[in-house]
């Protein structure tokens, strides 16, 4: 009856309904067409031909992508984007509280879960950096969200990818009902 | 790109705060299936002509057919995530609802949320020996 | 059933006739 935050936070991944899914997989992925793509040369904006070639670089939104790169018919494949790639999975490995989850892509786990479907070869390592990010800056999460009572938490969450910012809260409402209860 | 206006239908959504429902958008809704008949009467083109031999037309019929499902999703989520929010404002406002959220909505969702009233008056009649209000004291009394 | 009639009402209905349906698997949360 009552949003709760995690509950929000659990269920996005494939929730056909869940408004947080649909935004994540509007995310653009770097695709190369396969096969040639007749009539659809609005795809690419930067020519004028009906056709798009095989070959051809395109950023195409993740939902899209995801149809045209099937096991049964690849049309185009796909490449990592760059903050997913290990150049940066590097930086996030050196020290993951530094970095500004928000600004990279509001939904960076959500979406680089949704990487996973792909058949890709950084694939594994790709999943070992998202647990092992959200692992180095949970603790942070938990303890900031357990301490700040009643102030402003914009420096805090800033920083944040929209998962964390539902655990944020979750641990704001635990707070906030402790000293409810601590005050009768 | 095909899905955009379908999006701003869930971005519009997204945006309002928790407990506000916006207007309904109901041009916005006519505009995405406008879009899926477009895009539906393409598909069936191009499936009529590979039927006639002609070759190549595929990749257009699945990229349409992933756009009709995007919007599709789009407009479902818009509807139901709406509803979500109508359904929380009874337990928080009661049977009558504020005349401002009233009129964001449309007379379908008013329809279900008369509906939806009825649901749950009948069930909280039935509990105990003379029913139960379950939406009345929703935090524990101080006593 | 009040769900399910309020989205055959609004959109459903007008759709193409091959996405007319709701897939339960698809959309049951997770």
């Amino acid at each position: 009856l009552v949003e709760i935050p995690y509950t929000r936070y659990s269920s996005s991944s494939d929730n056909y309904y869940c408004i947080d899914d649909i935004i994540a997989t509007c995310e653009k992925i770097p695709s190369k067409v396969e096969q040639p793509l007749f009539r659809l040369g609005f795809l690419d904006p930067s020519t004028d031909n009906t056709t798009i070639q095989p070959g051809t670089k395109l950023e195409l939104p993740f939902w899209l992508a995801s149809s045209l790169c099937t096991r049964r018919r690849r049309l185009v494949s796909v490449d990592m984007p760059k903050t997913y790639k290990d150049s940066f999975r590097e930086i996030l490995k050196a020290d993951a509280n530094v970095v500004d989850l928000h600004k990279i892509g509001p939904y960076y786990y959500s979406f680089g879960s949704k990487l996973l479907h792909f058949d890709h070869p950084e694939i594994g390592d790709i999943a070992d950096s998202l647990l092992q990010g959200f692992i180095s800056r949970f603790r942070r999460i938990m303890d900031s969200s357990q301490n700040a009572y009643n102030e402003d938490t914009t420096h805090l969450t800033c920083k944040l990818d929209e998962s964390e910012r539902c655990v944020f809260k979750a641990g704001q409402k635990g707070l906030d009902d402790f000293q409810r209860w601590q005050t009768g | 790109m095909f899905g955009e206006k379908a999006l701003e239908l869930i971005r519009e959504l997204h945006r309002s705060t928790e407990g506000v429902l916006p207007p309904f958008n109901d041009e916005g809704i006519r505009q995405v299936l406008e879009e899926m008949r477009s895009l539906y009467e393409q598909n069936q083109a191009d499936v009529s002509a590979t039927v006639a031999g002609e070759q190549g037309l595929f990749s257009g019929v699945q990229l349409r057919h992933a756009s009709l499902e995007r919007d599709k999703r789009c407009l479902l989520a818009y509807l139901y995530n709406r509803l979500q929010k109508i359904r929380n404002m009874r337990w928080e406002f009661g049977s009558v609802l504020p005349a401002d959220i009233k009129t964001n909505m449309s007379e379908q969702e008013v329809q279900w949320f008369t509906k939806y009233n009825k649901c749950l008056a009948n069930y909280m009649r039935r509990l105990g020996d003379s029913g139960l209000d379950l939406t009345q004291d929703m935090q524990p009394p101080k006593s | 059933e009040n769900l399910e009639t309020h989205l055959k009402n609004v959109t459903l209905r007008h759709m193409p006739r091959n996405l007319q349906s709701i897939d339960k698997d698809k959309t049951a949360p997770r």
